[in-house]
């Protein structure tokens, strides 16, 4: 398909862009409410003193997440997708124009809620990052092969939550297990800020 | 878009097919894990002596729900959609010629995990029932005002933790009353069963 293509084309020049700037880029991904927000807010809480970080949120419709984020006083630029539930190279190369990359060294990305059409769509970032909560069940890798596949790094979050939805994470972690051979997932209680450390240090942050 | 329109003429097709078999259809909607098969099943255990019940499980890959489904002895047809995060009413056309529809009254389809791409593809059913979890945060309703305009009956699911993901379920019904005049929306824990017979009167069956 000549989108893909596209789009792939305008990921490498985001690519670039990063690093001509010494920009860290990371897309994050995920369910919608899997916690992705509050992911970024504890790692904006954990690096903010050695990093400065800027973000991109993607939603929809509507500002939730940009408010939520400009909290921390970082630099933050808001993408409504309209009718798209994915971002897409072009929307990002767009939102790129507003922050002043030479002023941050790394950037997060907050993807619209969706484990189908992101995968399909690079961004150009360093890493995708894909959130998973264990209150959407135990068989979100199964079904999701392609963006699983396309991930670099899992965070099954929520995990004080899977005793009351009677999930076992070890049957999600064997499953992305028998999709990557390398494969790199941690399991975080967003909320209270454990797992944050072991994900910010596969980050290589 | 040409897309849309010749979905809702399939859509109107399909409709025309269940009442001349006088099957009621069902068109189950929410994000990724809201809890769709189990509010789904929950059904089928308290009306399954009254009515004749089938279903068409939506996936983008696997098998999960219709095997869960399966269990219960009603009719099922799986469908995969491989790249799209919808069902269509063309793909429904197609599930329905492996019914016998004149040996069912119900007929519950389970869309695919997703806020965002099926509310633009009504699939010909009697309502569209989304359901949504607590899990997934407050801010569902301002973040997808389409799919929410487009629903009959909006199902707040997982109650039982709302207090652990510090949402206030009031936030949620709030919105959605500002949205629709005559809002049908009711709170279930679906593990329990709790709320389902509320339901199950606002489906009017
Ligand atoms: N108990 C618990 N709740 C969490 C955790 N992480 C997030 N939450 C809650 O889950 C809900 C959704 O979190 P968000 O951070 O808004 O999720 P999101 O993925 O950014 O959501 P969208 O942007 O709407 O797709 C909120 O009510 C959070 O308080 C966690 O680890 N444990
Ligand atoms: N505590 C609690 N858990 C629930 C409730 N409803 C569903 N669950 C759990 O939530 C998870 C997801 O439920 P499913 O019924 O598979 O959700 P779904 O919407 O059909 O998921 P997909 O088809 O994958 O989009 C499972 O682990 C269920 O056990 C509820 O009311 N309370
Ligand atoms: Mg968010
Ligand atoms: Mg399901």
């Amino acid at each position: 398909k000549d989108i893909l293509s596209a789009n792939r084309k305008l990921a490498e020049e985001n690519k670039k862009l990063f690093d001509e700037h010494g920009v860290r880029a990371f897309d994050f991904l995920g369910a919608i409410g899997s916690g992705k927000t509050m992911i970024i807010e504890r790692l904006i809480e954990r690096l903010g003193d050695k990093y400065r970080i800027g973000a991109i949120t993607g939603d929809v419709s509507g500002n939730d997440d940009y408010l939520r984020l400009l909290k921390y006083g970082i630099e933050v630029v808001n993408v409504n997708t309209g009718k798209e539930c994915h971002l897409d190279a072009h929307l990002i190369q767009h939102a790129i124009e507003k922050i002043d990359l030479d002023s941050i060294d790394l950037l997060f990305i907050e993807n619209v809620g969706n484990l189908v059409c992101p995968a399909d769509f690079p961004l150009g970032t360093e890493k995708r990052v894909v959130v998973i909560s264990v209150t959407e069940g135990d068989d979100m890798v199964r079904k999701h092969p392609v963006m699983f596949g396309e991930a670099d790094i899992v965070v099954i979050n929520k995990i004080d939550l899977a005793e009351y939805v009677g999930v076992n994470p070890q049957i999600i972690i064997s499953d992305y297990e028998k999709l990557k051979s390398n494969p790199m997932i941690v399991k975080t209680n967003a909320m209270l800020g454990e797992g944050i450390d072991e994900l910010i240090s596969m980050m290589e942050l």
